[in-house]
């Protein structure tokens, strides 16, 4: 199972669609402050489930749907896809790629998709369900976050190795 | 299950004294369980003792020691459960020369069963990845995903997508 | 006293939004009172619009402007009861290279009131130190300071003390 | 007034006594992860009364002595100086400098002195009171905490404002 790419629209800074293509081995990103790199792992984090709008930095969902900017209206719309490779069938579907859509609208409804077929939040949560994959794994380490393993307390540190178990 | 978790504990614990070595090129690392008899409420405490000093609380380590012993918890648990990726954002701005290379160089360990996703301002850690992008602000406020050619052997300010045609 | 802090807080607020447009090279910023009829005990919000972007709230920034906007308000508080020093420990660590320019080139404008201490991974911040300390362990867990040959043109691999003899 | 110097000896990574003389521009200070420099910061506020030994990274106040390492035996004692220039007699004092001096045994005594003469916290409290010189004072920024000051609420940012009134 292999992350192919992420696809964004409409969805925080990204106005315009925008395709990453990942690589098998390391893929770098970089660019100035403010340009819009950590909104890449919110999108991320947002298309696995995250349902806490504070953990996306934002003070409510809608946050996450582009404000508008210069000479560009606010978007009606944010949306986020993942594409995996399926080959070996680790996640449980036929298709030979499986890719997961959010998308949030103005009036705070939001769609969930597997391979562009309505679905629902609980079937994505269970698609990747000790794949360690998902919004609370260790596989995501945001911006400032990387000693806070260390900080928390020795129970909440159980967390992580309960993930991994 | 008592048996899962203290399998996995043992894994990881293993994982982790051998990460550790190898991140601060020597010194001695370990997890422990408060309270073995009831090992599945038990919290975990993290030793740490950096090469040439005596161990501490690794509240006293400092801020480049603690980012490092985190990491090296972090790929522990990777090890003893791979997920598909692995998404780090500014792990290294705390990190000196020393230890940014070390940290590249165990980057490329994990390829086999993990892609990497890097966000960085640092050089060296740019020459790690097999596939750079760079996102700027050309129109204020949106993001745009730029092509970024990475001369090598100079790790040179062409690095930073500012310089991208 | 009622008068005394609304005094203060007038001062410091007008010092803000320059620095901010400093530091930023543009945009605006202000601080503001929550609840004005109470000065004595009312909260104070901050707002802050890097350039080229809306007004949003102030958890929406980037790592980097987070930091620029929180330098910007200790710099502003300097500048109306400026202390006879200052100790900034890394603060520069979350910086692209043009804002740490604009950083490093601010400190300058406040060396006539004050004296600053700047702990500092950077090249660039380097440059702007009158007298350059290197901190090492050459007997280990020992701390030993070393002088610092800082080769201002090359802003070279020297002025890492482990290239001091 | 102006910071002169400030001398350790004993205290946390710092066995052999240790003097950083300052310029009156900008003091730089660098070195690789772990070799003490964040320590100095913590020196700084120590002697100026911080009575936390949480907010100096310590589990308790004996953390600040000298823990031994290598070949070495933990040591009895921490000292450290500040010495400010008082020529325009800024500090309520006839001498044209200032020393203040902090020590503390490892059964638990401290010391506090003013130009070698024994006092008490509450003396140099005194002392430095309305000079933007203290514990709590915005004069000090540690490492990571840079954007702490936009993080916390409302009414706790008006501290740093009354600071400064
Ligand atoms: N809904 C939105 N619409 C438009 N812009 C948004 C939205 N949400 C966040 N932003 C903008 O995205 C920017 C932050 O982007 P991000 O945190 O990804 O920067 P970054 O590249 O990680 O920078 P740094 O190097 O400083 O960490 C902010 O300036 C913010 O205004
Ligand atoms: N009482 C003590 N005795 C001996 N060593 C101590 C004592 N207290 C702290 N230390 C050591 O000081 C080191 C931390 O130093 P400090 O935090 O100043 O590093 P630093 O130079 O700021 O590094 P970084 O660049 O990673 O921030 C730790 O390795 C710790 O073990
Ligand atoms: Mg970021
Ligand atoms: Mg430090």
């Amino acid at each position: 199972m292999k992350l192919l790419s992420l696809e964004l629209a409409g969805f925080k800074s990204f106005a315009e669609p925008t395709e990453f293509k990942f690589d098998s081995g390391v893929t770098g990103i970089v660019g100035p402050n403010g340009c819009g790199k950590s909104n890449i792992v919110d999108a991320v984090k947002w298309v696995l489930g995250e349902m806490s709008a504070k953990s996306l930095r934002g003070d409510a969902m809608l946050d996450v749907i582009f404000n508008g900017s210069g000479g560009r209206k606010p978007m009606s719309m944010a949306e986020v896809s993942l594409v995996f490779s399926n080959e070996n069938h680790r996640l449980p579907l036929e298709s030979e790629q499986v890719k997961i859509t959010r998308r949030l609208y103005r009036d705070a409804t939001s769609e969930y998709l597997v391979n562009n077929q309505t679905a629902r939040l609980k079937d994505i949560r269970e698609l990747f369900l000790d794949t360690g994959v998902g919004v609370d794994a260790y596989s995501v380490i945001e911006q400032g976050r990387v000693a806070a393993l260390l900080d928390s307390d020795s129970l909440s540190r159980r967390d992580v190795f309960e993930e991994a178990a | 299950s008592r048996s899962r978790f203290s399998e996995t504990f043992e894994t990881v614990r293993k994982e982790f004294q051998e990460m550790f070595r190898k991140l601060f090129g020597g010194g001695k690392a370990d997890a422990i369980l408060e309270n073995p008899q009831d090992i599945l409420e038990s919290g975990i405490e993290i030793l740490a003792r950096p090469p040439g000093k005596e161990l501490q609380s690794i509240s006293l380590l400092s801020g480049g020691e603690r980012a490092l012993t985190a990491l090296a918890l972090v790929l522990a648990i990777f090890r003893s459960k791979p997920s598909p990726f692995c998404i780090l954002d500014e792990v290294d701005a705390p990190l000196d020369e020393a230890n940014t290379g070390r940290f590249a160089a165990i980057i490329k360990e994990f390829l086999v069963q993990s892609q990497f996703i890097l966000i960085t301002h640092n050089k060296r850690m740019m020459t790690v990845a097999d596939i750079l992008y760079g996102v700027t602000m050309q129109e204020p406020g949106v993001s745009k995903k730029v092509a970024v050619r990475f001369d090598r052997g100079a790790a040179s300010e062409a690095a930073s997508p500012a310089a991208v045609a």
